[in-house]
């Protein structure tokens, strides 16, 4: 298997690859790639030859084949069943977004915690109780339980899907979560993405 | 001022501690920071002694004095004016999360182009039809364009932003848009996201 260091990288390069597929970008060059992660190109091709990926020179990697190479590598290549938790703003952007089905990111259910919201359907999607939670991971066979609940309720939620049986938490509550170590967490910073923005003009700038 | 490839490791480190200090966290060593990147910890060591930060072996770097260190840097601590367009199920959220304006990113202005929505005031905004961007982006200084509208909508949206002299815009829609190079864009990717998850959790269980 792959050096941690080296998959981690691996995973910011498919980040990458992946919005090229996503936005119809037919190749990525090693500069590209390594400029997201502010490594050098010479470490990018070191990290791709590891998957037998020897771009061509001047042109690039082709940016479909590249991405699904490194989802195999990864193993993030088969589908995974996805829960979702709160049918608020976010929820609701998340379920109007056709295109994670595509990706092998399928939505199996949605639940919420308001009695005016359960039993209800949004986009196609019936929003069910908590107190089904168990049951469903174990139906569906589901693996990520995202969250898109307020900040205050995210510890008590995080608890019911780990309960429930859940392996990853996508959190969308800008607020850390106690798990045991056995789960994983990933957490959507929007602040961050403003950040980055504002680095990359103040940098154009010429600061 | 810092070359390129570790100004963008630097924005990456200030992307890690900015999350530590969001949900609490005191300090953060060079392995974690590293650890996000696929960089070596000397790496992290060498970048930040680039900005005078020593962190205490054993212990690690101060997350919050690291965080402002790295915004003063990046030229990033100032207050940059944004403004949301598309008052939608994304924008909804945005407006909704009261932190951004603590962090420096405040939201002065929200259009759209549905008439339904024009004039009526959404969680504390009023708003305004897209005839008015262009006043609004001189009269409040606003730097940053915030895109949360349709994918279809993308490129006329980018468009009658750059015209309306922004320098930078945060995209929601999962499309690419043709932009003159004096605009910087980063577009958010919730896939990406769901990616690097599964990718934590195979990897956890020794794929
Ligand atoms: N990090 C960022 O930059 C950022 C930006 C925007 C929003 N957010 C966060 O995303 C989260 C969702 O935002 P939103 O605008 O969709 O919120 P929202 O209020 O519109 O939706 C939240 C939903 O969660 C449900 N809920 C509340 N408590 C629950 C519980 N215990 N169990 C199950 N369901 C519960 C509510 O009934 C509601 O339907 C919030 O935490 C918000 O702060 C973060
Ligand atoms: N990348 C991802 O993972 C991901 C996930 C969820 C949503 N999204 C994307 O985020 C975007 C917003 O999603 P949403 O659920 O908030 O959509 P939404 O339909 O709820 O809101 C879009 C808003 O934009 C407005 N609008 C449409 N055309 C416009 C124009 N030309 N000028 C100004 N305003 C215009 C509409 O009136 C509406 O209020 C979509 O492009 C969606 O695909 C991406």
């Amino acid at each position: 298997s792959i050096p941690r260091p080296a998959a981690k990288r691996l995973s910011l390069y498919l980040r990458e690859a992946g919005i090229c597929v996503r936005i119809g970008r037919q190749t990525v060059s090693s500069r590209q790639l390594g400029e997201a992660l502010g490594v050098s190109d010479a470490q990018v091709r070191k990290d791709l030859a590891l998957l037998g990926q020897f771009g061509q020179s001047g042109v690039g990697y082709d940016a479909s084949a590249l991405y699904q190479q490194l989802r195999q590598a990864l193993g993030t290549d088969r589908n995974w069943n996805t829960l979702l938790v709160g049918a608020g703003n976010i929820g609701r952007a998340l379920l109007g977004h056709a295109a994670f089905e595509a990706e092998g990111f399928k939505i199996t259910a949605v639940f919420d915690s308001a009695t005016s919201l359960v039993g209800t359907t949004i986009i196609g999607h019936r929003i069910r109780p908590m107190s089904e939670l168990g049951s469903c991971v174990k139906e569906l066979r589901v693996r990520i339980g995202i969250m898109a609940v307020p900040r205050d309720a995210a510890q008590v939620v995080a608890d019911q899907l780990v309960r429930a049986g859940v392996s990853g938490l996508l959190n969308f509550a800008s607020r850390r979560v106690e798990l045991p170590d056995t789960v994983r967490i990933l957490s959507v910073d929007f602040t961050g993405s403003l950040e980055r923005l504002a680095f990359e003009i103040h940098a154009a700038e010429g600061g």
